[in-house]
């Protein structure tokens, strides 16, 4: 029989969480030309041993998992970013310049337990 | 609820918040690499950053630099001297020792691109200023000319190649005293009518428009993609 696994609410689990930073509300928006804001996403969330292989969990983090099930002493896999994608940015410094510069890796699409 | 506002600007190379005074035009080249950019984030294509697709050029820092030159007039009478004479500057201070300047392209504007009035030939000449400006003299001694070039007008937004002019001046930036821009009307010295003359150089006054449009590779955020190609 299937040992049921533990009642984990799905929340508390290794996920993505968004969050929106407006330029508006820092007063950006008098400098920056695009974008409106930045999608300042982070993860967060459990890695339990019973889903390390759902959790978009490298093999790594499956042992790491298993080492923390035998001795707990041993630290937990954790919830980190598994794809990310770059920024462009269209603004203006103080010598009426106007500058687009790509920033890479700084907005975050998935996570997962590594 | 305080933001490290300072850490994230400095992340953005910037040392403090800018404060222009008004938004500068953003041409359309800008906003087009803006929106491609975007474009290919959203829909999770990934795009080499370190390389402008649009302008052909290796580059991940795309800066537009207005002209901070001035006009300068002649005290000859209209026949005898330039339709327009104008000192253009360019501020390259902004470009950080470590970035490599891959493109630098003059655009001057010269006006709406209106067929229903169709002004006389132009004759455009653009040479180094190579000795500080003096004031008492009208006109800064010319030094190497490097674009002799007759244009119809209205012309719209002409360009020029400035890539070794402004490694020079970015190396050496006590050298960087500008550009003279002259324009004459062809054709100017035995036109009768000295009102049309003097409308089409008002209006051309009016209406000219530089700026600098410079590329650079900061190579701590772009390897070189010769290493990317093994």
């Amino acid at each position: 029989a299937a040992i049921p696994a533990p009642k984990v609410s799905c929340k508390n689990l290794c996920h993505r969480h968004q969050l929106f930073i407006n330029f508006r509300d820092l007063g950006w928006h008098k400098w920056i030309i695009a974008p409106k804001g930045f999608m300042a996403n982070y993860c967060h969330g459990d890695c339990p041993f019973s889903l390390t292989t759902s959790l978009n969990g490298s093999n790594y983090a499956f042992m790491q998992a298993l080492m923390h099930v035998v001795d707990p002493a041993i630290p937990q896999a954790v919830c980190i970013p598994t794809k990310l994608s770059p920024i462009s940015m269209l603004y203006q410094d103080n010598d009426d310049n106007v500058i687009l510069r790509h920033y890479e890796d700084m907005v975050v699409d998935e996570c997962g337990c590594g | 609820f305080q933001f490290q506002e300072h850490a994230f600007l400095q992340f953005l190379g910037l040392d403090k918040v800018p404060s222009p005074q008004k938004f500068q035009p953003v041409p359309y080249i800008l906003k087009k690499i803006f929106h491609d950019q975007e474009t290919a984030a959203t829909i999770g294509i990934s795009r080499d950053l370190c390389y402008v697709k649009e302008l052909g050029v290796q580059g991940n820092i795309l800066r537009l630099l207005p002209d901070q030159g001035f006009f300068l007039y002649s005290k000859n009478l209209p026949q005898a001297s330039p339709c327009l004479q104008k000192l253009l500057y360019f501020n390259l201070s902004a470009v950080k020792d470590e970035e490599r300047l891959t493109m630098a392209q003059l655009g001057l504007d010269l006006g709406p691109n209106t067929y229903y009035r169709l002004g006389p030939d132009l004759e455009l000449v653009l040479s180094l200023v190579q000795e500080p400006h003096v004031w008492d003299r009208s006109i800064p001694k010319p030094g190497k000319m490097f674009v002799l070039q007759s244009v119809p007008w209205p012309q719209g937004v002409l360009h020029f190649n400035l890539l070794e002019v402004a490694k020079d001046w970015s190396n050496n930036p006590q050298k960087n005293l500008g550009l003279f821009l002259e324009i004459l009307v062809k054709g100017q010295r035995d036109s009768g009518v000295n009102f049309q003359l003097e409308d089409t150089c008002a209006r051309l006054r009016c209406s000219l428009h530089a700026s600098l449009l410079v590329v650079t590779l900061n190579p701590k955020q772009c390897h070189s993609s010769s290493r990317k190609r093994r």
